[in-house]
């Protein structure tokens, strides 16, 4: 047995947390172990394989469901900021491919799949920083990475920093957005988040080459694009019936051919 | 002294056992659910099942109303039949699915395991 990967109390600050890759990122023999006990994983359904989980949404099941064995409540976690729901939303952005330095990085996220019947408790953003071998150091090896959001002129309301000391070690950056996520819900963004990477170093304002940081996002596996983790907690008692709803209709939208509605057919028999 | 009731009977056969736990696995690919739940994709739920006759042993954790509707069963069964073996205590269990959205999300759903059956 293993022992479930729950994060003590006195762990690294959120808005500070370089983690190392391998914290709540397993290795490929971590996702045999999650799925040991779920036969059948290789027929899945090819609607499902195009969607790969990322490590740390599968490190978060791995720790919630081995910590309910145990008799505890997910919400239980610092980490889990009392949510029991926890959705990741992958980065899907592309950076303009020119050689000049990269020195914005912009993320923008769809949101709009999350209930408005769940309390939102948090927000974070997780990017795996992968440094070229010829990082930059500089002497005082301190860096500033902030977030803002998208258009702001400067480094303004809710913008994030985090000092990357060490900058030559691959790391998941973990930033917390929830103040940001906070505003674009009070003013309606139509399901939209956008936010924009920058970085300096030591007390200056000049921004720094991202790409020379390690934050390029040419050639990323799946599960090393970032994430935008969003935690929630559901009022009332979860009913399954909600997602199978969504999912019959989703999946009514998304397949239209003739052979896929004898699929819709036949699966939606199957639910019945 | 109870009577032998009608309600006993099932599929022919009399199901003499007393309420208690008993299995039920649950496989998410049999319900069709495996196309947006990602894990895990089978588990154990088990399921109440037997009879609450008289006298009630105290771990079914009776009701007052399941306690006096068994003796109103033990002494007339046609005045009412005997109280229902239920899940008097159910536990969570964790999901990771695919929204609608195509999103992953882990969700924990309340009430998915029977831990506790009883009379009620």
């Amino acid at each position: 047995a293993r022992s479930a990967a729950l994060v003590p109390s006195s762990g690294p600050k959120r808005n500070r947390g370089t983690r190392s890759p391998h914290d709540g990122q397993r290795s490929p023999k971590f996702l045999r172990d999650v799925f040991a006990s779920s036969p059948g994983l290789s027929a899945r359904d090819d609607f499902k394989n195009s969607v790969v989980p990322h490590d740390y949404m599968l490190s978060i099941y791995r720790t919630y469901s081995a910590a309910e064995k145990l008799g505890l409540n997910a919400s239980f976690f610092r980490s889990s900021k009392s949510a029991n729901t926890i959705t990741s939303f992958v980065d899907r952005g592309k950076d303009e491919f020119s050689h000049s330095p990269l020195r914005r990085q912009k993320y923008v996220f769809d949101v709009s799949t999350l209930s408005d019947k769940e309390e939102l408790v948090g927000a974070e953003l997780r990017i795996l920083r992968k440094p070229p071998e010829d990082a930059l150091s500089s002497p005082s090896d301190l860096y500033n990475i902030e977030l803002v959001s998208c258009g702001s002129a400067r480094s303004l309301d809710s913008s994030t920093s985090v000092g990357l000391r060490n900058a030559r070690n691959p790391a998941w950056e973990v930033l917390d957005v929830w103040d940001m996520f906070k505003s674009r819900l009070s003013t309606d963004h139509g399901g939209q988040l956008c936010m924009e990477l920058r970085a300096t170093v030591g007390q200056s304002d000049a921004e720094v080459d991202l790409r020379s940081l390690g934050f390029e996002r040419r050639g990323r596996a799946q599960r090393e694009k970032a994430i935008l983790v969003v935690y929630a907690r559901s009022r009332k008692r979860e009913n399954l019936f909600n997602e199978m709803r969504e999912n019959i209709k989703s999946s009514r939208g998304s397949r239209g051919s003739e052979q896929d509605t004898g699929l819709l057919f036949k699966a939606r028999r199957r639910r019945r | 002294t109870a009577l032998n009731n009608r309600h006993g009977k099932r599929h022919g056969k009399k199901s003499k056992s007393r309420c208690s736990r008993k299995a039920l696995h649950v496989n998410f690919k049999e319900l069709g659910w495996d196309d947006w739940i990602i894990a895990p994709l089978d588990y154990e739920a088990y399921h109440c099942e037997g009879m609450c006759d008289f006298p009630l042993r105290s771990h079914l954790e009776p009701t007052n109303h399941a306690i006096i509707q068994t003796l109103m069963n033990s002494m007339d069964p046609n005045s009412t039949p005997p109280s229902c073996c239920v899940p008097t205590k159910l536990s969570p269990i964790s999901i990771l699915y695919i929204d609608s959205g195509n999103n992953v999300v882990y969700k924990q759903y309340e009430d998915m395991v029977v831990e506790q059956c009883g009379c009620r």
